[in-house]
């Protein structure tokens, strides 16, 4: 038996918005510790990696390991079913092929019940090593999305470079060319408008903008997001999701041939 | 030029 209760049901409703962009289905691996997701976007470029935590949960039961192939376009559909205020539950029998989303109103006033057929999916995981990064730039997440935004106008790819003075995020195309440098906040009251650069060496990167600004539809989710990047690895974005977990994006650089 | 890779590139299956 698998139940997992959460009164938001907005932050399950965002964490499909982040997800749905870059996967059209998706396993959700659900164990003792929680529910993981792992999977590559169709190109293989990206990688998406959900963790949310069973004690992060309003309710949080799994009795034995359950893997649930979802299609994300018709999980989407179910999830739009919830109101903004409402419960949301989750529910599975030991191998079952459906799992139940429960959604309760405040007071119970409105119980709707919807069942979605569940999916075999391939799942091939993916082992990331543990990984020491040259730098590490904490950032306001909106400013992160208007940064995308703006420089994939310009090009299809965009550099990110980080020295300890700071991050500059640039690109180039037909119409010209676009450069924006954050330097390091000296002191901001709210902790989430502060920009931090924690750097070992400085690192220049190149990514492809239209996986960058898939992966700011989570943006939602958390007012901060992190940049990890050392020379010639994936970039890992992530965002935190409250106390319950946290998404993080991998997304292969582009290298010099 | 640069040509983008892929995420196998980097991390191998298990």
């Amino acid at each position: 038996m698998f139940e997992a209760r959460l009164v938001q049901s907005a932050i399950l409703k965002k964490v499909l918005e982040a997800i749905k962009d870059l996967l059209t289905e998706a396993t959700f691996d659900c164990s003792d510790s929680g529910i993981q997701l792992q999977a590559m976007d169709n190109a293989h470029v990206s990688l998406v990696s959900l963790n949310l935590r069973s004690d992060g949960f309003d309710k949080y039961r799994c009795d034995r390991n359950l893997s649930m192939g979802m299609n994300l376009g018709n999980m989407t559909k179910i999830m739009k079913c919830a109101g903004a205020e409402d419960t949301v539950t989750m529910k599975a029998q030991d191998n079952a092929d459906v799992v139940a989303f429960m959604f309760e109103s405040k007071n119970q006033e409105k119980v709707s019940d919807y069942e979605m057929k569940l999916m075999n999916l391939d799942q091939e995981h993916l082992g990331i090593p543990e990984t020491d990064y040259s730098c590490i730039v904490k950032m306001p997440s909106q400013e992160f999305a208007r940064i995308c935004r703006d420089l994939s106008q310009f090009g299809e790819s965009m550099a990110i470079s980080c020295t300890k003075e700071g991050v500059k995020f640039s690109s180039a195309g037909d119409i010209g060319s676009a450069n924006i440098k954050l330097a390091q906040t000296a002191n901001v009251d709210a902790e989430e408008e502060a920009v931090v650069i924690e750097m070992q060496e400085p690192v220049s990167l190149t990514f492809a903008c239209r996986y960058l600004n898939s992966f700011t539809k989570a943006t939602p989710l958390s007012a901060q997001v992190q940049l990890s990047m050392s020379a010639d690895v994936p970039l890992v974005v992530e965002y935190k999701i409250g106390e319950l977990g946290h998404i993080r994006y991998y997304l292969a650089p582009k290298i010099e041939d | 030029k640069k040509r983008q890779f892929n995420i196998h590139h980097f991390y191998l299956g298990q």
